[in-house]
């Protein structure tokens, strides 16, 4: 399973939150716009967060963020 | 298999629910307007709560959230 | 496998009912109109039952409750 | 697996049969109008009844029980 | 893999055939009218009859039995 | 895998043949006018043979048999 | 995986040949008009052939046989 | 995953060829019109030709040989 | 996993390519006009590659060779 | 799972991101206008970015990025 | 998984690329205008690129190459 996200205005984040007992921020990939990330989820990724202008892309469809 | 849920308004929560014999929280997530989580079902959650004023993606659909 | 129950007034229960030789209830999650729940069936729950007025949304589709 | 009965009377019987050489039932689950339950086949059952005006919904859609 | 039975008059029967060597009825399971029965397939039943009047639901569409 | 077979006639039979090295009938059932057999492929029978006058259901369609 | 095959003349020929490093016929079922045979494939059955006027039901569609 | 040949002339070869580090014909199955074959890959046959007259039915479509 | 190669001219040639760290040519199988070879990726077949005039059908539609 | 990049200018990246507890580039990909790659997830490789003027397609459809 | 490359031009090169910690070529198949190759993503393989003049089928649909 991955998720497309594409950055619609610099400073996209797209935040890694840890697997396990405990939910803490991993990792935190940022975009410029423009660009695209595609993400899998992980061992050590079970739930993701996504902050500025963007466009996600899942198996439930395109959700448009931030607007 | 992971849910998606989008922010409509600040302050939204994403609520992790503990997996086992046991039902209690064991996180909250806080979203602010227009930030999206991508949330997985785990070994550690087996069932979410979510909320304040939100759109949810999952695979039966679209369900808008303290409307 | 998981469902989707949205509150459509205060008050709604969903209630988890145990796996194995025995059937009673494990717990009992209360929802207020608008929150909704996402709940999977487990190691511990192989059957569910929901009271109050909600909907309620499964691969086999869309059902109101207590209308 | 799993079925849903909406109870549209009280005394709704959700009746589970025990897997295995003998077939008898271990537990019956009364539904008052209204209310909902969602029932999976499971080590302890391999055969389900329900008695009562009710409707089921199934992998092999829906079902008017008691008309 | 499961199938429906409806009931559609009094003295319906659900017959389970034994898995093996031999094929002999382990279990008849009498069902009034309007009352439905949803059995499995497993290790014990491997095939079964219906007789009565009443409406199967399978994989491979419904069936009219006893017209 | 299971097949359904309506008899459309008294006498309608539904014959399980031998898994393995050997082919022979291992088992007869017979059908009366209005009955419904289901019956699975299993450990011992992997080839079937239906006569009389009946419709038989399957993953590739219906097929009315003895016309 | 299961094939049907419907007579439509008597004398229709069901042939399984072996499977491993030698191709040679084990059995031949006969059928007469009418009748109906479905057959796996098995751990003795990798190939089958078809003679006399029947129908062929398989995954990739109906075929004529012997017209 | 099995293949359908319909042999539409007298003379149609199904030909298996060796699964491993060496190809070459282990056996070629003679086919009179109107016959049919269907033939499964095997831990033997990893490929297969086939020559004349005949209509090939596979999970790609059906394709027509030798017109 | 297989492809469906129908030669639509001589000399046709079907190449097979082995599978691990080395890439070479282990098999070409040369079809005449008419000719279908059905073949599989296996252990030793990783990748393929066709020559002459030919139509090629796969999972992933129908492909013209050589025009 | 593969997603797959077509280069529409040169100097298109084709960023891995690690697989584990931390989150580096292992490798970046350069593509020049026309080329096109496609690239599984992997042991290694657990997120990709692209940058640069790009056409990206995935099981969620086709994504222009850079525009 | 595997790709379909058709070669529209002389000189289409189809490059695998090393699977591991490593990303690096290890081999370049040359193909003449109108050849195919057919290549799976293997344990040595977990990305390919694509020059030249050339039609890519995959299961994200068709993608030219080069224009
Ligand atoms: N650490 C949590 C992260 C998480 C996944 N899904 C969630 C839903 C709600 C809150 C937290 C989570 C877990 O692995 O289970
Ligand atoms: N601890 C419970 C959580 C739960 C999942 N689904 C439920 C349905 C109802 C009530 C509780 C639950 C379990 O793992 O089973
Ligand atoms: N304890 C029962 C709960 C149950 C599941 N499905 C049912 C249907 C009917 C009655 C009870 C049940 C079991 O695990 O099997
Ligand atoms: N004890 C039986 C219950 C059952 C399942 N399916 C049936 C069909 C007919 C009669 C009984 C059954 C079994 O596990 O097999
Ligand atoms: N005892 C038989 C029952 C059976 C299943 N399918 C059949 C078809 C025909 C006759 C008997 C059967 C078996 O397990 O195989
Ligand atoms: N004993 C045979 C029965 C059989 C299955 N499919 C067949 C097709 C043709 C002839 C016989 C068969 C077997 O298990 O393989
Ligand atoms: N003995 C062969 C039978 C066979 C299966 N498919 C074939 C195709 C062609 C020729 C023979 C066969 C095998 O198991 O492989
Ligand atoms: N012996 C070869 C047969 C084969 C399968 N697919 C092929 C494609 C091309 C050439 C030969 C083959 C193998 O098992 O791999
Ligand atoms: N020996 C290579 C063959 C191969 C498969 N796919 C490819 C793509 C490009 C180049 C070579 C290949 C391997 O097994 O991986
Ligand atoms: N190292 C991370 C990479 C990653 C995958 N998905 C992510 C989402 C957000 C941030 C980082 C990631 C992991 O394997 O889990
Ligand atoms: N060696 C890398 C190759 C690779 C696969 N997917 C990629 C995406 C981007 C960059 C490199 C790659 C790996 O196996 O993971």
């Amino acid at each position: 399973d991955y998720i497309v996200i594409k950055a619609k205005d610099n400073g996209v984040q797209v935040i890694g939150l840890t697997r396990g007992n405990d939910t803490r921020l991993h990792h935190t990939e940022k975009l410029d716009k423009g660009e695209v990330m595609i993400a899998q989820f992980t061992e050590h990724t079970s739930a993701m967060k996504i902050r500025g202008k963007a466009t996600l892309y899942t198996k439930h469809g395109e959700v448009e963020i931030d607007e």
